[in-house]
């Protein structure tokens, strides 16, 4: 039975689908079967791994929102085993569409009871906010990946993250855990980023995980070929460091 | 009667917040009469001027959501001619608190009618989505101004936001321009951020600034200290281009 794990951090642009894309990639290129599931109205997970957005038919919207069973909307993507549920810009009216339904949180987790069996892991991109999408990415998970960067606005909402982990932990998914805090976009030249690894590491104590992703730009510059880090250019540092969270995640696993 | 400006991105980590702060800043030392707003429930905008967390007694949500009048709730700065209205973490409930009342989207404005005479500008800092936050903003404002890095991904959203632009012109606030695009933590060094520059040139033509703000530390660090660049690092590069923006928008106020 395979593992979900939810990147989330409600701080804009820390790098939380540039993990999904190639932690998720790197997991599937290690032989793990993996699913990667797009909550985030902008869908760039979506085009991030090459499907583009006019040829998304059917999206995680047509499931959450209009009970279409997942198995119709899996996609294929660049690596064999590496399958992808599309995002659409529909997912915006979704949180106020989900406003009456009762057990509103719960949706996605039932969605990926009918296929996680397939699965070695299901990796969940959340939108920037702790709104009803991202609640049902952490209602669904095992665990919750944190990607932050390494500056001021970025360390000042682990607390509100923290505070709304636990409220999910008593309310509604007792077995959540913290997989761990990964420092994105890290550049080591800057006082800045050095001091806040130092807060973040005495905040978090155990949780922080040793694979640091650094700034690198053919990150940045991989999502507008749509293709994931290891395919775009496996020499790069970006490629070596998803390469190294993967495996450190795969022992963190056999390990628990 | 001062000028309202949104500062709207829905893709995460863009500047906007960086942009409300240091543009509201560098005008206030122009000796402009500057308000800026908070609507983010991540209240970067608000500890990035120096109020911290714990000493906001009412916010934005108050006035928006339980009808206090914004004259109770406006706070000094370091900067005598800028103030603010500080945003609080109640406002992650706002987007459903405001989901029955009628005309929603019209509160903000009908609250600054009271104060927005006592201001050249009013800088509206926004969240990254496209929410009944963003919409107040959008229908409160004159312009809206979009920071956009030059990155794939913030490419993608530009579409998006255009269409809500289209949506709010033609449903809410039929007099919103574009008081234009300004690009943010430009890297003139690698080929993504001239490639991407050179696309949106062509995309956006005659609303392009002028002034770009390039990558500078000295603008993360600033929000730290709880201090505007101008005040923070006067000599930096971050300072000189945020008080080129200011001077761009005064000329193009004064023009129009
Ligand atoms: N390690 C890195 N080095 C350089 N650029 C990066 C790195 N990680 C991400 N980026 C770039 O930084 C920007 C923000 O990253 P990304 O979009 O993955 O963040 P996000 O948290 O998903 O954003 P949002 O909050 O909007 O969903 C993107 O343009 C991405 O290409
Ligand atoms: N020109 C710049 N040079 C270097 N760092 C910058 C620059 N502008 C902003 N930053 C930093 O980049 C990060 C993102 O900026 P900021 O928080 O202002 O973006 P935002 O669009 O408001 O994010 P969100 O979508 O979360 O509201 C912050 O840590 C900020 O300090
Ligand atoms: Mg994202
Ligand atoms: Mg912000």
């Amino acid at each position: 039975m395979g593992k979900t794990i939810a990147i989330a951090n409600q701080k804009g642009g820390v790098g939380k689908t540039t993990t999904a894309i190639n932690l998720g990639a790197a997991l599937a290129a290690a032989d793990m079967k993996v699913l990667v599931v797009d909550m985030d109205a902008q869908a760039n997970c979506t085009s991030g791994l090459g499907t583009s957005k006019d040829c998304v038919q059917k999206s995680i919207y047509h499931s959450l929102v209009l009970d279409e069973p997942l198995k119709g909307i899996i996609l294929d993507t660049d690596l064999e085993n590496l399958k992808l549920i599309p995002a659409d810009k529909n997912l915006t009216g979704a949180v106020v569409e989900l406003i009456e339904v009762p057990e509103r949180e719960f949706i996605l987790k039932r969605l990926l009871c009918h296929v996680a069996g397939q699965f070695d892991f299901v990796i969940v991109d959340t939108p920037p906010s702790l709104n009803v999408l991202t609640l049902n990415a952490l209602v669904a998970a095992d665990s919750v990946l944190i990607p932050i960067q390494c500056e001021y606005f970025a360390l000042e909402g682990v607390t509100d993250l923290l505070e709304t982990l636990n409220r999910v932990r008593s309310n509604y998914n007792p077995d959540l855990s913290i997989l761990g805090v990964v420092l994105t976009m890290f550049d080591e030249r800057t006082n800045l980023a050095n001091q806040v690894r130092a807060d973040l590491k005495n905040f978090f104590s155990g949780k922080m995980l040793n694979t640091v992703i650094p700034r690198n730009v053919r990150l940045a510059e991989a999502p507008s070929f749509g293709k994931p880090i290891i395919i775009y250019d496996i020499r790069s540092k970006g490629a070596e460091s998803y390469v190294n969270l993967a495996r450190e995640i795969l022992n963190h696993e056999k390990e628990s």
